[in-house]
């Protein structure tokens, strides 16, 4: 069946968004059949991917809260073998309205189980918002990897040990199955030291966790949101295109998939 | 008393912390007296003013969970006149221990009534995490104005909305006296076109609530919180620090506070 993977840091703008929206699009343009759950409320992967805001209907916060099914609300995106379910607006409140659920931490994973599509898909991406709250839980308790995103800068590397241990203790809790699967760094300049000093330091502490391909800060990247496209469809030459599409090759490898 | 203000955005990585380091640090170094609360479990604010993880005691999580003392838990920073309240490491847990705490969306302004320093106070600037959840909603309600910084790219532009009619709902049924304050344009890049397109639409939208003083992007800002130092402290001359410096003018200003 399909690998789940969660792209999760609480750090913010890290590049989580941009990093699953251009890695499925890669994986998909490879021949592979992905589907991207739009796990943040902020909704910027359905954005990414040209869904408008007002065309959502019923999307993730539908199937956490209300029982819709992943089929019912799965939707085509603009790329060949790549679907998403999106965010609804609804999704803001969903920590409140989840509050006196039962087993609310495992809803996604149930929901899941039950997508009978999820033995003919190859992945199953998930956008994560900036937080440990119970969306990322949700995200970390249905997916068997964590990529985690790592912006070269010194906060967010402040910030890797808590990604790492909260992972670690889903891991023993709740989801013996769950991996740190890798580290991506993104938005890596090479004009500055500071990236440097924050990828010597990473790879010292992560060793082969860390992924041999970085994403470059490139402006193709940040620019591709405003036309709804992933920056593979915007701009397919460009550094950040070309990144990506290594960092779904380097994936496929890790994964033992070839 | 006081006057306090809440640096919020639910959009990861558009500048809280950095803004709510550098207008404290700024607003001191004109002779303010300052207290800065790090309401982020990220806890990078207290990083940045180089208060090491260990040496951080009881903190805003003791405050609200514990009945701690905002005068207990305030302590001296490098900077004369800003003082910090820090972010302790429990703060994450924080949306769990409230659960069925009454009145957990008001802890934060209790605590603050209850401080016989507001009164001598000139400022109290409270940094925000990256969502809307609970330690914001006791942010917003603690504050009577709110600065949103907001960086120059299009997904943050995307996310203006919703903080927006956040701080209107919070007003209309939590604090009557909370208003949205100002808008401030961070990570302004003049080389590339985004920023100006993100710019220009803010300012259409929001006219004068958007600030006169934009902080550019500078290199400078990025790598002064590894030092544990305000950029103001680590590069006077900076762009990014001349910049902060515009911003606590303007703010001072704009407060009628001359
Ligand atoms: N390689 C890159 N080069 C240039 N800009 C980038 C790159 N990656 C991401 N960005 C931009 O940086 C900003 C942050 O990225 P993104 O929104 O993907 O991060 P995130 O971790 O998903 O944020 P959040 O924590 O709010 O969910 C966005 O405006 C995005 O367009
Ligand atoms: N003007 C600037 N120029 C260059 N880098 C900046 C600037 N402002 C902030 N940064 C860097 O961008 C990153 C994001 O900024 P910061 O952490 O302050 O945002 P935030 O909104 O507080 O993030 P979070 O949502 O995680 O709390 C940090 O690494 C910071 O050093
Ligand atoms: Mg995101
Ligand atoms: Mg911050």
């Amino acid at each position: 069946p399909a690998r789940v993977i969660a792209i999760a840091n609480q750090k913010g703008g890290v590049g989580k968004t941009t990093t699953a929206i251009n890695l499925a699009t890669a994986l998909a343009a490879a021949g592979r059949s992905v589907l991207l759950i739009d796990l943040d409320p902020q909704g910027n992967a359905s954005t990414g991917l040209g869904l408008a805001r007002n065309a959502r209907g019923h999307g993730i916060f539908a199937v956490l809260a209300e029982g819709y099914a992943v089929a019912d609300t799965l939707r085509e995106t603009i790329i060949p073998g790549l679907s998403i379910l999106p965010a609804d607006p609804e999704l803001t409140a969903a920590e409140i309205e989840l509050v006196n659920v039962s087993g609310r931490e495992k809803r996604l994973r149930t929901a899941l189980e039950a997508w009978d599509g999820l033995s003919s898909h190859d992945f199953v991406i998930i956008d994560c918002p900036p937080s440990l709250g119970l969306l990322t839980l949700n995200g970390l308790i249905a997916a068997q990897d964590v990529l985690v995103p790592l912006q070269c800068e010194f906060f967010a590397l402040e910030g890797i040990t808590q990604i790492t241990q909260t992972i670690e203790a889903v891991r023993q809790r709740l989801n013996p199955s769950l991996t740190l699967h890798g580290i991506v760094l993104t938005m890596y300049d090479r004009r500055n030291n500071l990236s440097d000093l924050v990828a010597e330091d990473v790879r010292g502490f992560f060793g082969k966790k860390v992924y041999e391909t970085m994403i470059p800060r490139n402006i193709r990247v940040s620019e591709a949101p405003s036309h709804g496209k992933p920056v593979l469809l915007y701009d397919l030459k460009s550094p950040g295109s070309q990144a990506y599409i290594r960092l779904a090759a380097e994936l496929v490898e890790r994964l033992g998939l070839r």
